[in-house]
């Protein structure tokens, strides 16, 4: 039996909310470990993959390994009816034909609970080996959101390019081109504000400009993002979450 | 602006 039970539905919403425009269906893997996903979407460019520690839960429990099959939009529509500040538990039991969602008011006596149905989903699983990578940004999320965007209003296509101490955000376009440079910076007191670059190969890839906007959905969940790009590989964007990840892989696009 | 490539091409199936 799986019951996992969050101090605040907000992580889930968050996770959720991240993933659902890239991928439609997930499998959910609950162990005692906590729960992972793994799920590409369709035009198998981008891979998602979480992990939900059991120590992001407030209370954690899974005696056999489950397979939780979950349509993401359906998923999303519960998760939305709870309260941010609800707590939120998962329930199902070890051969389950849905998964319940308890959402219970911490002020007042309201519980909400809700059940969803499983689907069994045949997905493709790769295997990811331990990669290596030439380059690896740190920077705010928000600020990698904000130029995703902006550049996005340029061109389908964004070219990262690393040297020693600056990352370059570079888009042609037909009517025009923009770029926007950002350099180390250490912030003391704000340290979530800080750029770290470690370099040990210059680095000149492009993305999709459209994959980058479904990545950065994942801002609400860390203050900072991590990128790790090797040359002619798929890169990996990073979010933490406080046990646990949210990483995206993106394959880069090459010239014709 | 530049084909994109697939991520099947870089990681195998398990």
């Amino acid at each position: 039996m799986l019951e996992g039970k969050f101090d605040e539905a907000s992580l889930l919403k968050k996770v959720i909310d991240a993933m659902k425009d890239s991928v439609k269906l997930c499998n959910f893997n609950c162990t005692e470990n906590g729960i992972s996903v793994q799920a590409i979407d369709d035009s198998r460019v981008l891979l998602i993959s979480l992990l939900i520690e059991a120590g992001s839960f407030e209370d954690y429990r899974c005696d056999r390994n489950i397979v939780l099959g979950l349509e993401m939009e359906s998923l999303n529509k519960i998760i939305k009816n709870g309260n941010a500040s609800d707590m939120l538990t998962l329930v199902a039991e070890d051969s389950p034909d849905a998964l319940n969602l308890i959402f219970e008011d911490k002020r007042r006596d309201r519980i909400a609970e809700y059940s969803l149905k499983l689907m069994d989903i045949d997905q493709d699983f790769l295997k990811i080996e331990d990669m290596k990578f030439d380059a690896v940004v740190n920077m705010p999320s928000a600020e990698f959101a904000k130029i995703c965007r902006d550049m996005k209003t340029l061109s389908e296509s964004l070219q990262i390019i690393i040297t020693k101490d600056s990352v370059k955000f570079n888009s042609e376009g037909d009517f025009g081109s923009g770029s926007v440079v950002i350099k180390s910076f250490t912030d003391l007191e704000k340290t979530e504000e800080s750029v770290r670059i470690t370099l040990e190969k210059p680095i000149n890839l492009t993305f999709g400009a459209k994959y980058l906007n479904d990545i950065i959905k994942s801002t609400p969940l860390a203050s900072q993002v991590t990128i790790k790009l090797c040359d002619k590989q798929p890169a990996l964007f990073e979010y933490q979450l406080p046990s646990g990840y949210l990483r995206f892989y993106l394959a880069p696009k090459f010239e014709d | 602006s530049g084909q994109q490539s697939n991520l099947l091409s870089f990681f195998g199936k398990k």
